[in-house]
């Protein structure tokens, strides 16, 4: 099996105000593949909880919408996961 | 040289294996190696001991890696042993330790989902068994303790990335472990798991908001060592109750430790906040262990005087 490649793969931040976003993060999670970096899984999600899930290019753009559309504050933490998998080897060998 | 063993990368499996070797041939008189069980794929699981012979005294058991991805929580178990046989004899905290207690280290304890974080997915989180009925592999280890293993939230879905497994300590993982800190009990004073991320330091009760009977003293361990902990970089952490702090959990390591009876037990969510997440930089391994030993080594003085 070769290795993963999540190139241009995002994490999203988002911080769901109250239980009717919270619930949108949650339906979202029902339609999309969300991984749950924090909390580790959807049922955990709560209002007020900041919530960081990692999405793939394609879905990043239906997600993106979703929480335009609902007028949810939001921030992208990564952008290309990829990227961020090389550049995490960033010490030299002794 | 080459095998010289870098602390500020980070370490494949085969490297901690071949580190683990050298700690013990470089350290005979202060390092001992356990093979306490293997996993699903028969990788061993090792645990480092790290004092004198005497059995009796009052010991530390840390486990590091029990989230593949988590690559930080590994990279501490190293740099404390290392820490702990550099230091013996030089850091006068550090030799009154190891010269009246025994720490217990397993460097990585989900070892199949770590190499597998390594060679095939860096987001695998999970061990790698096979679960029955389902083309979905793995169990979340941190789920599959006998500690209100099967109440909220759900966690019986295979597919699940907090899958709790099909029995209480149903993995061979857990059994390992579990075995161990059963059969070390009358010594282990205290229990630490060490996660990432977030910048928390947890403790009971994950699968109540029921507080443990001495969470005040708990409480002050987790604030002073916190305290301790940010002295060296201003790194804020947090500190509480699982449940409050961050959410309700079941089957967590924590819990069982602690009704088991160990009743000091603490778990670290180490760096970062979400800024790298599970990919934090190898240029910030080294803070992040220097901080954290100054927290580690408050809580393991603290036990030393104030436990029986």
């Amino acid at each position: 099996i070769a290795p993963v490649r999540f190139d241009r793969e995002k994490v999203f931040r988002v911080k769901p105000q109250d239980e009717k976003e919270a619930n949108i993060i949650k339906d979202l999670a029902k339609t999309n593949e969300l991984d749950f970096w924090y909390p580790d899984a959807a049922h955990h999600v709560a209002a007020n909880m900041t919530v960081d899930f990692r999405v793939s290019e394609k879905e990043s753009q239906t997600i993106q919408a979703a929480l335009d559309q609902n007028k949810m504050h939001y921030e992208i933490l990564i952008h290309d996961l990829q990227e961020e998998i090389e550049k995490q080897f960033d010490v030299k060998e002794d | 040289s080459p095998d010289r063993h870098s602390y500020a990368k980070y370490k494949n499996w085969e490297k901690i294996v071949a580190w683990t070797e050298k700690m013990v041939n470089k350290h005979p008189e202060m390092v001992s190696r356990i093979k306490i069980g293997s996993t699903a794929e028969d990788n061993p699981l090792y645990v480092l001991k790290i004092g004198k012979e005497d059995e009796r005294r009052k010991s530390v058991f840390m486990d590091c890696g029990i989230h593949a991805r988590e690559w930080i929580s590994p990279a501490f178990c190293q740099w404390f042993v290392y820490q702990a046989t550099k230091t013996y004899g030089k850091n006068k905290i550090m030799t009154k330790l190891l010269d009246k207690m025994n720490f217990y280290v397993l460097p990585v304890f989900n070892v199949d989902g770590y190499i597998w974080s390594w060679t095939k997915n860096r987001m695998w989180r999970k061990n790698r068994s096979k679960n029955q009925n389902s083309k979905c592999i793995g169990t979340d280890l941190n789920r599959n303790f006998n500690a209100s293993w099967d109440s909220f939230p759900p966690t019986g879905n295979p597919c699940d990335e907090t899958y709790r497994g099909q029995a209480p300590e149903s993995e061979k993982e857990t059994k390992a472990v579990t075995a161990f800190i059963r059969s070390h009990l009358k010594s282990i004073k205290v229990y630490i798991t060490f996660h990432s991320y977030s910048q928390v330091l947890l403790f009971p009760y994950g699968y109540t908001s029921k507080l443990p009977p001495n969470h005040e003293d708990l409480d002050k361990v987790a604030k002073i060592s916190t305290n301790a902990l940010s002295t060296r970089y201003e790194t804020r952490y947090v500190y509480g109750p699982i449940e409050s702090t961050m959410y309700r959990t079941s089957g967590s390591s924590l819990d069982w430790a602690y009704d088991l009876g160990i009743k000091h037990t603490f778990a670290f969510e180490l760096r970062d906040k979400g800024k790298f997440g599970f990919l934090l930089p190898e240029s910030q391994i080294k803070q992040t262990c220097k901080e954290t030993m100054l927290a580690v080594k408050f809580i393991a003085k603290y036990i030393l005087k104030n436990t029986s």
